[in-house]
């Protein structure tokens, strides 16, 4: 079936949330990311450190404010942890 | 700082250039990188020497894609160049995305900006999340000769190397905070509805219906408008702002900058003896603007464009105990005027001051 356009539009936010926390987070690629389930949701929780660090709403969701930020163009070295 | 506080055990340290980018001059580039590394070197006792022959301790490369460094480029945007901290080897390496439309300029990435970026993380900084700061991940453009080191990376820097030998320690600019009771500003302009606080390289920008205020860069919005913008006032009636700085003025017709601007100030009929504006508010009830220089003002009148015959007259004469003004708009038929972290609401049916209030009182501290 062809896939809807919100479905689609959530499935581009999901990889461009995924990609950023992996990235710039160190959210760990095998993690099979979930960005509504409950709990401790590895991509909730870096999402929340994202947020915090660039002084947004820390929500754990992908609001605009955060997309926004996620689609500037930066500097490939995490934000946090080592990188070497 | 780095987890770890990596650092350079020397203070002289070497660079080389290993390859370019057909998108710059070479010498541009080379002219990119010098300026770049005296960026640190400027606040530190760090020295940066060129060898062209032999390994140096920071290697700067343009690389494509996957460059074998496990930190793959992803083409154009997105990332846009990446650094080591120091150590051997790959340790205080700049690679930087062969993809990206590198200019000395405005154009695409302003690679002494991006340079500046990287080689902070080539002598052991890491991010910062100060918006203002040169270590702050995201890209943002300022314009080279405007370039200043913001306070928070010489800080940061100098917490690692020291400070330079200079006599007078170099300080940078702070990154403003709506709500700090200090911050005073150098222009404000309402924009259809909005309020525009311009405050060196900075515009604080508040939406009378949202309770957060936005901190943006100048340049993010208009990179061709200089930072340090001196006085603004919005025409309503025509949907511009003029903005002043020094003896010369732009229009912005709607968000834009209109072309054949910046044009001299006397062309509004200042004498010569006027060399820059403090402040500036159009009055839409009456279609006259009044400017405000040292301590006197002049009236303008936007329907004959020109000035009023009977002026300068002083400041005092005619708005009281304000004196002289940093800054100053008109909203819902007051006139606010902002001299240091003092604001005052005037009247100017009554013509007299109503209310005395703080600078940030607009920012819901």
């Amino acid at each position: 079936l062809p896939v809807s356009p919100e479905a689609e539009d959530e499935r581009k936010t999901l990889q461009l949330v995924e990609s950023y926390l992996q990235n710039f987070y160190n959210l760990q690629k095998d993690q099979k990311p979930h960005l509504r389930t409950k709990g401790d949701n590895p991509i909730v929780e870096k999402l929340k450190e994202m947020q915090a660090f660039f002084g947004l709403q820390v929500t754990g969701k992908p609001d605009l404010d955060t997309l926004e930020i996620m689609k500037k163009s930066r500097c490939g070295v995490p934000d946090v942890g080592e990188y070497s | 700082l780095t987890p770890g506080n990596p650092k350079w055990k020397r203070n002289d340290l070497t660079y080389r250039i290993l390859n370019y980018t057909p998108k710059m001059r070479q010498a541009d580039v080379e002219k990119a990188v010098q300026k770049a590394l005296s960026v640190w070197s400027n606040v530190t006792p760090l020295t940066f020497k060129k060898v062209d022959d032999r390994e140096a301790d920071i290697m700067i490369s343009f690389a494509y894609r996957d460059h074998k460094d496990n930190s793959p480029f992803d083409g154009p945007n997105g990332q846009l160049a990446h650094a080591f901290q120091p150590g051997e080897g790959i340790g205080g390496d700049v690679h930087l995305d062969e993809e990206e439309d590198w200019s000395k300029d405005g154009r695409g990435y302003n690679l002494f900006i991006v340079l500046a970026h990287e080689l902070g993380h080539s002598l052991g900084l890491s991010h910062s999340n100060d918006p203002g700061a040169l270590m702050y991940p995201s890209y943002s453009y300022t314009a080279p000769n405007e370039f200043l080191l913001p306070q928070d990376d010489i800080d940061g820097i100098q917490a690692i190397y020291g400070q330079s030998s200079a006599a007078v320690q170099p300080t940078g600019p702070v990154t403003p905070q709506p709500c700090d009771p200090n911050l005073t500003f150098d222009a404000i302009a309402t924009l259809r509805g909005e309020i525009m606080f311009f405050k060196g390289r900075y515009m604080l920008r508040k939406h009378p219906e949202r309770a957060e205020t936005e901190l943006n860069f100048v340049s993010l919005f208009w990179p061709k408008l200089p930072s340090g913008i001196q006085a603004t006032y919005e025409n309503i009636e025509r949907d511009e702002v003029l903005l002043f700085k020094e003896d010369k003025y732009w229009v912005l017709r709607g968000y834009d900058i209109a072309p054949g601007y910046p044009k001299p100030i006397y062309r509004l009929g200042f004498p010569k003896t006027v060399k820059r504006v403090n402040a500036a508010y159009n009055d839409e009830t009456t279609g006259k603007t009044y400017f405000f220089i040292a301590d006197r003002y002049w009236r303008y009148d936007e329907n004959k464009k020109s000035m009023d015959h009977g002026y300068p007259r002083k400041i005092v004469s005619d708005f009281g105990k304000i004196g002289r003004v940093d800054a100053a708009f008109q909203k819902d038929g007051y006139v606010y005027f902002f001299r240091g972290t003092t604001q005052f609401q005037f009247d100017p049916r009554a013509k007299r001051i109503v209310r005395q209030m703080k600078s940030i009182s607009w920012f819901n501290c």
